[in-house]
């Protein structure tokens, strides 16, 4: 027999309150709205007594389970109460089932029961505690709770906490978990990120003794753990007790996401890293004729060096010749400017003279000479110990040892006729 | 020239050709010409040539036209006498600056200036150069260049010569240290050849290598002495001037 939910009802064996009659068999389907479990009890129960209540029964199963298998005769305890047996069933449905054999030869008068919604204590009721934190009884139902600073899932059963967000942008700092060294909270999932100017690398640095997240299940996946991500490579997930990893993390990134994930149980301390920025080096490039100003071991991001030439060499950018540059180790770990090169100066062509010449230079780089000549026999050069001798020196220009930059002069031959004069002898 | 012949203007690169008035000036150097100073008196811009034996003008067209920045007269000079009846030649020297450098070679070249030592103090006896296309024995100037060996003399021998010209008189002429008088046997310079150089050979050097004794200056008499300005008083003036106007 089943009927619609009802708050409450009442359940007689047949013929109630005449004997009951042989081998017959009922069953009634109870049920209550939904959120309530429901009160059954018998205030009259006389049914033939067996052992285990072979012979004749009445049973109530709830959810598959046998609650109750009730015969014999039974009178109430309680002078002021006429229940002679009642069971609390924490759900809305319960079956009843009334059985007897063929054999009865004295008269029995059945069962008189009822049955009455009542509300379940979902927070205390089962095994299984509905809410992760506070649970809230209420008539037909229950709700979850969390405490300060935890918020309620949307599974509206579990509380996390708001763990997220944070963007850690300062050179050196330190991240560890939520309360750490108290407890972290479960079900949560904390995403942190480390943003560094580029032209660092995130270096994380977590002490073993600094690390205490729940232990691997027996198939070695972490229950919480927490992991590192950073461009293309992912370190982790870790968890247990005593960090597993390395105690510094290279990232090779300036960027660093870190995801602490907890499950519903099992709460460690945590965990505390720390990390700092490592600039990005730059190569200590060899670079010949030239001389690198702070002479370092080695060179990082941010690094500025002035890159003076030797003497005889320059740097030429567009049509100005310069004798250094400054050249900044980028976030890219490359030199900027580094297209420059101390190259030999060229003196160019040596300038012309009046009334002489230069030898064609083989080549007009520092360091080549050039001899400048006068027109003879017409014209000589002034001051000739000097040589007509220049080198092209490292300021870029011919210079001669005695005149400097000064060109020769080559100045008139005089008083030599072409032809002397003859008197003609008359 | 009296008593000359006819030279190349190789023999006598230095020469300068003043077309007007006729005369002569001495190249010293790439941007300056030595004369006299009555040469260039009272001319601002002297058209003069260099390189060409002969002075017909489709020749001179082959030397080269010297263009003038300036003509400067030895302060010394005394200013505005007229020639013919001039009397005081004392200071007769003028530089002129030139614009643009002269181009040497084969037919220009300077002569060079004297030492201040008294090597090139002028002895009598000394054989020197003169050149010109002035007046000769014939023509009252020539188109082809003349020149001369002729000694130097004492200045009395200069002194001594009988005046020509009757508006000046004889014991009004001056004589001063600033002269050299050289000449003999008719071999003189003349009328046209002023501001040219007597060339005397310079005795510190092997090849031969003229220099500046003096600048064909006056002259009672062409055929006689010649009186010309002593280059070597002047070196002074002269290196000073040069240089500051260089």
């Amino acid at each position: 027999i089943s009927a619609e939910p009802t708050m409450h009802g009442e359940i007689l064996s047949p013929n109630y309150p005449q004997a009951y009659p042989n081998e017959i068999e009922k069953t009634w389907d109870i049920e209550v709205p939904e959120g309530f479990g429901i009160h059954l009890y018998f205030t009259h129960l006389d049914i033939e007594l067996s052992e285990n209540c072979e012979y004749d029964s009445v049973q109530i199963i709830s959810g598959g389970v046998e609650e109750g298998r009730l015969c014999g005769q039974k009178v109430s305890k309680n002078p002021d109460s006429p229940i002679v047996e009642d069971f609390q069933i924490p759900y809305n449905k319960v079956q009843v089932i009334f059985k007897s054999d063929f054999s009865n030869e004295e008269r029995f008068t059945g069962f008189a029961a009822y049955y009455a919604a009542i509300d379940v204590n979902e927070c205390t009721d089962f095994m299984d505690v509905p809410c992760s934190h506070f649970c809230n009884n209420f008539i037909g139902g229950y709700f979850c709770s969390c405490p300060p600073e935890y918020f309620l899932h949307e599974d509206m059963r579990n509380c996390g906490v708001n763990c997220s967000g944070d963007v850690f942008t300062a050179l050196i700092g330190e991240i560890s978990s939520p309360n750490y060294p108290n407890p972290y909270p479960e079900n949560s999932r904390c995403e942190y990120q480390i943003l560094l100017e580029e032209g660092f690398q995130v270096v994380v640095t977590l002490r073993r003794e600094d690390f205490d997240v729940g232990p691997a299940d027996s198939e070695g996946s972490c229950q919480d753990s927490l992991t590192f991500a950073a461009k293309n490579q992912q370190f982790g997930p870790y968890c247990g007790n005593g960090f597993p990893g390395p105690q510094t993390i290279e990232t090779h990134s300036n960027t660093l996401d870190i995801v602490f994930q907890t499950d519903l149980t099992g709460q460690e301390k945590g965990w505390k890293l720390r990390y700092h920025g490592d600039p990005i080096p730059c190569p200590k490039e060899f670079s010949a004729n030239s001389v690198w100003e702070p002479e370092k071991a080695k060179y990082v991001f941010k690094d500025v060096v002035k890159i003076s030439c030797v003497d005889g060499f320059e740097v030429v950018e567009g049509n100005v010749g310069s004798t250094f540059f400054y050249s900044t180790c980028q976030s890219n770990g490359q030199w900027s400017n580094s297209r420059l090169e101390c190259q030999p100066v060229d003196c160019g062509i040596p300038e012309p003279i009046q009334n002489g010449r230069a030898d064609d230079p083989e080549n007009t780089l520092f360091g080549s000479v050039i001899r400048y000549s006068c027109e003879e026999p017409h014209y000589y050069m002034e001051h000739e110990e000097h040589g007509g001798l220049y080198r092209c020196a490292a300021n870029g220009s011919w210079v001669n040892d005695e005149l400097g930059i000064e060109l020769p002069k080559c100045v008139p031959v005089c008083g030599v006729p072409t032809e002397p004069f003859k008197v003609q002898q008359r | 020239i009296f008593g000359g012949y006819p030279a190349k203007i190789q023999s006598f690169p230095w020469q300068v050709f003043f077309q007007y008035p006729w005369a002569g000036g001495a190249l010293i150097d790439e941007y300056w010409v030595l004369t006299a100073a009555h040469v260039v008196e009272g001319i601002s811009d002297p058209s003069m040539y260099v390189g060409s034996t002969t002075v017909k003008m489709e020749h001179l067209e082959n030397g080269q036209k010297l263009t003038t920045e300036r003509v400067i007269i030895h302060p010394g000079w005394k200013a505005g006498d007229d020639l013919d009846t001039r009397t005081n030649f004392d200071n007769d020297i003028a530089l002129v600056k030139l614009k643009d450098p002269v181009k040497m070679g084969p037919t220009v070249s300077p002569i060079c200036l004297p030492g201040t030592t008294s090597e090139y103090e002028p002895s009598e006896g000394d054989l020197g150069l003169i050149s010109g296309w002035g007046r000769t024995e014939r023509r009252y100037n020539v188109i082809h260049l003349r020149g001369a060996k002729l000694p130097v003399t004492s200045l009395e021998k200069c002194q001594q010569v009988k005046e020509e010209n009757p508006k000046a008189r004889a014991e009004a002429y001056v004589f001063t240290s600033n002269m050299i008088c050289a000449g003999e046997k008719g071999v003189d310079s003349c009328q046209g050849d002023s501001g040219g150089a007597f060339a005397l050979q310079d005795p510190n050097v092997k090849v031969p290598k003229f220099y500046a004794a003096g600048l064909v200056s006056w002259g009672k008499k062409c055929g006689t002495y010649g009186i010309y300005t002593k280059v070597k008083n002047y070196m002074g003036w002269i290196l000073q001037t040069m240089q500051e106007y260089s």
